[in-house]
């Protein structure tokens, strides 16, 4: 999957890629304070592209610990659960859950949003591919905003950059692909080159997209996240993101 | 259809000298309705006249559209009139030797439809039958049922079944419900939406061995189905101006469930009966949930509780509640009335002391096989006793084994308190029976589901608001929509499932059908009225049932009439009117009206040696009263001798 970070100080977006191993799961935010996790288990491609199987999000977990309830949506289904109880709707139906102030909105092959208690929202995006397609797989995309009232100690891919850290891009030249030119960028005590690029943000037009230029950082977001992107990596859907 | 030349050849006649050349049944299933036609082609090659009986197994629920009769070349034709005005009319032209009705059946949920002739020898006959029904989904399927008794063997016997369902097929099955004998014989073919199954044994197949006369079809042709619902919680077809909502989401847990069971341990229930209960309930209480709430509640004429109050069904409460059904000895009389009241007081308690969960559904299942004997008998008083003291919440499920019981007060007593009846026959599959219907209602996935559309856009929308939706069922609503000022057509049902508030949205296009039905040359483009029309009647009928005034009931018996009348249906308000083409011979076919107690013995297949050949009783002018355990005829009797006169039977 690829990330999109929109710093809001700096307006600007960086974006990484994490590549890992279908049925890998990423932490994605992980807030003890607040009790809310968010994890994204990886999916395979149907096959290798030039040497390479591409990974996509196939199933995203939220689990809301002070309220119990732990939300699963997948390429499928959308399941809240509390308890030993859980209540389904599949992509096909436009709907609601409602409970415990949690609302879970399903608008027909489109998206998923969660909304707990008014403050805070997340919206997931189904992908769907031609189910006959010899490689791609249907798969999902997740959006946080930035205004969501995590603590400070949210951490995770992104749920890391809630506090958003001091970015300074300068020495803009030209890269290797003329069309891409590469700059400096220093975060987090790190001096990254990084690459201009464009990806897409789906929110609005989920078939083409919306083109959003961004920074790209090399090896998996190394030096812009903190640790390893394996540092990330949890045992379950619902678990949260231990301190190294 | 006339007779053909092409079925003259093979004799397949009988001792008797009667031979069917033809027996078909022809079905066509078109989003759950089903419009099933039976035709017979009999000859009495007999030098001397003979009576010939048309007589078929139809559903409770279906409705009869029309009946035609040919007898050498003359064709009865079928007319729906109101009950009375088709009397007057059959008053003034009386068939001579020929006989048409619908009669009370001793088979499980079926009415039949007789017609009777006597039949000059070498005289040819055809009799074809419509009648109309709404697929009900139960257990996960719906199952279409063909009773098949052509009586002897017949050249051609076909069954052929068409399903046209717009929202896919998840599988088509046809049990082997005829036997081994006809193993094999059935094709099924199966596309996306469409299906089609055949049944044609030869006259080989159909013997009951390679040198008998007799034929081996004797029973029901089963086809079960379902449609695709995995990925959708409910379909909306919209077609000609009206619309039709399946909803049937099966993603959810069952919700808890706070259950009574109030068994009759009367005399009456020795032996066999007490036998298959306990087996069943053996079965029940093993299946409640670990969340589920519990108690027994037994009585004859005294009434006994295995716990005075809701446990929690643990596994050792079930095996102790086995234990304590395992030992009870059936005796004395029925006290109905003090035994509902202890489980209504069992449940208010429990609710009162707050051990209820929010989320559960409580429920009362009532077994009985006989009226009640002790404390209170007045049936409209045990009736008006629960109706005021059950809380709203409560459902109450009635299963009235055999024939003793009055069925129609347990009918009563279920619809009125949110629940449903079903009569059980008390035989060797008593206990399969009493399990299946529990099966129906023992997985409450939804609480308070109610549909809501856009106001103005739609009108005479069936039962929109519902109690309970259990799993494997599936809710139907329908009504009328302006087709011509909208495009499309949005629900929002909103429903309490275990866990959660659901609201579920669908849109639909009112063209969204077109396409596909233009291409459909067996679907029926009224498919979408006579399933409203059908929802409605029977609607109305509940309704005037629990009607609490006589001018209430009046009104309702008015729509059901008039809707009988545009629908050209066969209900308990109209009767059928067969004629020739001359109009001086007339028949008269009425629905049979519910009775005090039923037509049949306890027990299935009762042997219909004593059937009278001769024109029924209530054809007769003057109708009498007949032996009780002359199956066909009680019921026959009290029809012509209590309802002649009234119109509505208020």
């Amino acid at each position: 999957p690829h990330f999109i970070i929109h710093l809001l100080k700096s307006q600007e977006n960086i974006c990484f890629n994490i590549d890992s191993e279908p049925g890998k799961i990423l932490n994605l935010v992980s807030d003890p304070d607040s009790g809310i996790v968010v994890n994204g288990q990886l999916i395979g491609a149907k096959k290798h592209e030039n040497k390479k199987l591409s990974t996509y999000f196939g199933k995203i977990g939220f689990y809301f610990k002070n309220k119990g309830l732990k939300v699963e949506i997948s390429t499928e289904m959308i399941t809240l659960k509390d308890g030993s109880y859980s209540t389904a709707l599949s992509w096909s139906d436009t709907g609601s859950i409602i409970r415990k102030r949690l609302l879970v909105s399903v608008k027909k092959d489109r998206s998923v949003t969660i909304t707990m208690d008014t403050e805070m929202s997340f919206m997931v995006l189904l992908h769907r591919v031609w189910k006959n397609h010899p490689v791609n797989v249907d798969f999902l995309g997740i959006y946080i905003p930035p205004t969501n009232r995590f603590s400070p100690s949210a951490h995770g891919l992104i749920g890391q950059f809630m506090s958003e850290p001091e970015v300074h891009i300068y020495n803009e030249r030209p890269g290797q692909d003329p069309e891409k030119p590469e700059a400096t960028m220093e975060v987090k005590g790190h001096k990254l080159t990084v690459t201009s690029g464009l990806q897409k943000d789906y929110r609005t037009d989920q078939v083409f997209g919306t083109n959003v230029h961004c920074w790209f950082v090399h090896n998996s977001g190394k030096g812009f996240i903190d640790g390893h992107y394996k540092d990330y990596l949890v045992p379950h859907l619902y678990s949260f993101l231990k301190n190294p | 259809s006339t007779l053909n030349d092409e079925d003259s050849g093979e004799l397949v006649a009988g001792d008797d000298k009667i031979s069917i050349y033809s027996y078909k049944v022809q079905s066509t299933i078109m989003s759950r309705l089903v419009d099933t036609m039976i035709q017979s082609k009999v000859e009495n090659k007999a030098k001397h006249a003979q009576n010939l009986v048309f007589d078929v197994q139809i559903p409770k629920g279906a409705f009869i559209h029309n009946f035609t009769m040919n007898i050498n070349g003359i064709t009865f034709t079928s007319s729906i009139r109101e009950k009375s005005a088709a009397r007057q009319q059959y008053a003034q032209a009386r068939a001579k030797g020929k006989a048409a009705g619908i009669v009370r059946s001793n088979a499980l949920d079926m009415e039949n439809f007789k017609a009777e002739l006597n039949v000059p020898g070498g005289m040819k006959v055809q009799f074809e039958i419509h009648y109309q029904e709404v697929m009900r989904r139960k257990l996960g399927s719906y199952e279409y049922v063909i009773p098949l008794q052509p009586g002897r063997l017949a050249k051609h016997l076909e069954v052929d079944v068409r399903i046209i369902e717009p929202q896919g097929l998840r599988y088509v099955h046809v049990p082997n419900s005829l036997g081994d004998h006809f193993a094999g014989i059935t094709t099924i073919t199966k596309g996306e939406k469409k299906a089609h199954v055949s049944f044609k044994p030869t006259v080989a197949q159909q013997r009951k061995c390679p040198t008998c006369s007799t034929t081996a079809v004797d029973g029901n042709f089963v086809v079960m189905y379902d449609v695709h619902r995995e990925t959708k919680a409910g379909e909306l077809e919209i077609f000609n101006g009206y619309f039709i909502h399946y909803f049937a989401p099966d993603n959810l847990d069952p919700l808890p469930k706070n259950i009574l069971f109030v068994i009759d341990v009367s005399g009456s229930m020795w032996g066999l009966k007490m036998k298959q209960t306990v087996e069943a309930m053996k079965t029940i209480l093993g299946d409640l949930r670990s969340d589920d709430h519990f108690s027994v509640v037994d009585f004859n004429h005294n009434v006994r509780t295995w716990r005075d109050d809701l446990v929690a069904a643990t596994a050792r409460q079930k095996e102790d509640a086995k234990k304590y059904i395992q030992e009870i000895h059936p005796n004395g009389g029925t006290n109905i009335n003090e035994a509902l009241l202890r489980a209504i007081f069992i449940l208010k308690e429990a609710s009162n002391m707050g051990m209820l969960d929010p989320n559960s559904v409580s429920m009362i299942i009532l077994v009985s096989d006989g009226d009640p004997t002790v404390g209170e008998l007045k049936l409209t008083k045990i009736q008006k006793n629960v109706k005021q003291n059950i809380p709203e919440d409560v459902s109450l499920f009635s299963l009235g084994i055999g024939f003793d019981v009055d069925y129609d007060f347990l009918d009563r007593l279920a619809h009125e308190n949110h629940g449903m009846a079903q009569r059980i026959f008390g035989n060797q599959e008593t206990s399969s029976q009493m399990k299946k219907f529990y099966n129906q209602v023992s997985t409450p996935l939804l609480k308070k589901v109610e549909f809501n559309y856009p106001q103005g856009s739609v009108s005479d929308v069936t039962q929109n608001s519902f109690d309970n939706y259990f799993g494997g069922s599936e809710i139907v609503v329908a009504g009328k929509v302006d087709a011509n000022n909208v495009q499309h057509l949005q629900s929002i049902i909103t429903a309490t499932s275990s866990n959660a508030e659901l609201v579920l949205e669908t849109l639909a296009d009112v063209e969204g059908l077109d396409d596909f039905l233009k291409k459909e040359p067996h679907a029926d483009p009224k498919f979408t009225e006579k399933l409203w029309a059908y929802l409605t009647i029977n609607q109305l009928l509940a309704e005037r049932n629990l009607a609490p005034t006589a001018a209430l009931k009046r009104n309702i018996t008015r729509s059901i009439l008039q809707m009988s009348l545009d629908h050209h249906i066969v209900t308990p308000f109209t009767a059928m009117l067969i004629e020739n083409p001359e109009r001086n011979e007339r028949m008269l076919a009425d629905s049979p009206q519910d009775q005090k107690t039923g037509c049949c013995p306890g027990t299935l297949g009762v042997a219909s040696n004593g059937l009278d050949k001769s024109i029924p009783s209530w054809a007769k002018p003057t109708p009498t009263a007949k032996h009780p355990s002359d199956v066909f005829k009680g019921p026959i009797v009290s029809t012509v001798s209590t309802h002649i006169t009234s119109v509505d039977n208020d």
